[in-house]
Formats: structure tokens, C-alpha cells, sequence
């Protein structure tokens, strides 16, 4: 899976989001990445979300709507409700996820349970960062 | 001076370090930076977030080394098939589009569905008729498969059913 998330000059917010599926997944089965709410999200001011892992995990814990309803509603920072919005179901949605988000004031935030996501950001068009493993 | 930004991710998943070869890591990073520039060169001439997004992704659909695009998973009877979404902060606007088979850069069927379109999830041959009615450019299947994902098909078909990853 990949996906983006950008913050324009005008203050607005996108997010998406586009997959190739499981490996040897039934055919017919759809995954998290089109489901907004789950695996796409973005609403101005709050947060533009992708998400990334496993899909019907991410289904079920309505992941990218997660990250949003903890920054507007609970008044999160932006790495905090990505983090808890990862981790915060564990017992109940055991699986690998990762998201990327961003707000209106130019944070960027990583949340992932594994140990490996492919990820990078830049900002005001400087040059970008780019990491894959979780000690980056 | 205003405010701009992109952030992106090409997949998350539990692996072995020593699985991943100091030239596929190599690879990965200049992926990532890739679809981060096509992204930066949008919003630096003061173009949309949409815009920005679209550009991105499609540098990472056309990747061989990302699930998306060329490079996909491929499903229980060896064949690839795409999701994609997009969704616009400003308005709440959206696009969706799902089992696709034969659209170059599913990301634009997304976009289109979400502008063009009186639906916003589209899926199946449904949707691949609305990319026609669009003009997007569509592949033949084997346009999306490669080398490495056919041999791992072959290796690994029983493992992966059973655990799977997006």
C-alpha cells in the first residue's frame, strides 16, 4: 500500500490512498485504502490520514477516522491521537498498521506497530527525510 | 511565507532485517523521495493538496518495488487487482475505487470518480467502464506484474493466505 498526505498553500488538506491487496487474497475482497474513514481520511482544519497494514484490521477500527475523532473530539495532538489510534484497541484489533497524518499547521505525524514502514515527509519544500525501519 | 507540506508511506510490515538487502533499502529511499518531489514540485508553484497527492501516488504506482500499480500483490488465482482512494479536506469530497484490474494509475480512476462521477465508490468492470468514459489509459494485466511477486506467488501461496498484508 501507499499513500500521501498534503497541506496546500491555501491551508487545504488531501489524503490518499491506493493498493495492490493481500498477498493471495480472495478475489473479490476489498481493502482498507478506498474505505474512507478506514484507510483514507481528511477533513480541514483537523488531519488528512493514510493508512497502511492490515486491511480488515483497519477496517474494524475505523483507523483514519480514529486519528481525527481524537484530534477534534478528544484534543489530541496530532502524534498522540496517531499513536493511540494504533495502539489504543490492541486486545481487540491485533494487527499490523501504520498511518501517516497531517493538520493545517504543518505537523506531520508517523504512528506503526511494526518494525519497518516505508515513510518520508517534507515540508515548506525543504529537502525531504525518508526512513523505513522503527529506530530512525 | 505560507505554508506547505507532504508526508507519505509506502507500506508497513513486520520483517526481518537481514531480509532487506543494503540495495533494496537503498531502492525504497529513492522511491520515497521520488513521490515526495513529484508531490513538493506541486505545492511549491502553489498548486492543490489533490493535485500534490495524485502526483505522488502515481510516482509510486509506477514503482515496481510498492504494492500498487506495477509491483501489486497478486491474489489467489495469480491476478492483480487495485483499491484506491482520495479525499478532499476542504470540502469532504471523495473517490473511491476498488477491485480494479486494468486502469495504469488507479489513483486517477479515484480522482476522477470523485469529480466526475454522481457516485463516489465505484468497482469492478463498472468502475474500468467509467475509466474508459474518462479516457485514462488502461494496461493489460501483465503490465502490473512482475518478476519478484510472480516467483513469491509461487513460494509463499500458503503462507500468505493464511497471514496476509495490505
Amino acid at each position: 500500500t501507499v499513500g500521501a498526505v498534503a497541506l496546500d498553500q491555501n491551508g487545504n488538506l488531501a489524503a490518499a490512498t491506493s493498493t495492490g491487496g493481500l498477498n493471495s487474497q480472495l478475489k473479490g475482497r476489498l481493502s482498507d485504502s478506498p474505505l474512507i474513514g478506514a484507510g483514507t481520511y481528511a477533513n480541514n482544519p483537523y488531519c488528512a490520514v493514510s493508512c497502511t497494514g492490515k486491511g480488515e484490521v483497519i477496517m474494524r477500527g475505523v483507523l483514519a477516522h480514529e486519528v481525527y475523532a481524537l484530534v477534534k473530539y478528544a484534543g489530541e495532538g496530532l502524534q498522540t491521537a496517531s499513536e493511540k489510534a494504533v495502539t489504543m484497541h490492541k486486545a481487540l484489533l491485533d494487527g499490523d498498521m501504520g498511518l501517516v497524518s497531517l493538520n493545517q499547521q504543518q505537523e506531520v505525524a508517523f504512528a506503526f506497530n511494526t518494525n519497518m514502514m516505508k515513510r518520508g515527509y517534507s515540508l515548506g519544500g525543504a529537502a525531504p527525510l525518508v526512513a523505513l525501519w522503527d529506530n530512525e | 511565507m505560507k505554508k506547505f507540506a507532504i508526508a507519505i508511506h509506502a507500506g508497513a510490515e513486520t520483517v526481518k532485517r537481514e531480509d532487506i538487502s543494503k540495495e533494496q533499502e537503498t531502492q525504497y529511499r529513492e522511491g520515497l523521495q521520488e513521490a515526495l518531489a513529484a508531490g513538493n514540485a506541486v505545492l511549491e508553484k502553489g498548486g492543490s493538496a489533490l493535485d500534490a497527492v495524485v502526483a505522488a501516488i502515481e510516482k509510486m504506482e509506477n514503482n515496481p518495488l510498492f504494492n500498487a500499480g506495477i509491483g501489486g500483490n497478486l491474489n489467489i488465482h495469480g491476478e492483480t487487482a487495485f483499491d484506491a482512494a482520495i479525499m478532499d479536506g476542504k470540502n469532504l469530497k471523495s473517490g473511491s475505487v476498488g477491485s480494479i484490474r486494468y486502469v495504469k494509475n488507479p489513483i486517477k480512476l479515484a480522482r476522477v470518480v470523485m469529480e466526475k462521477c454522481r457516485h463516489n465508490f465505484m468497482v469492478d468492470t463498472g468502475a474500468e467502464e467509467f475509466a474508459l468514459s474518462q479516457g485514462l489509459e488502461l494496461k493489460p494485466p501483465s503490465h502490473f506484474v512482475t518478476e519478484e511477486k510472480l516467483k513469491s506467488w509461487h513460494q509463499n501461496y500458503y503462507d500468505d493466505y493464511l497471514k496476509g498484508h495490505d
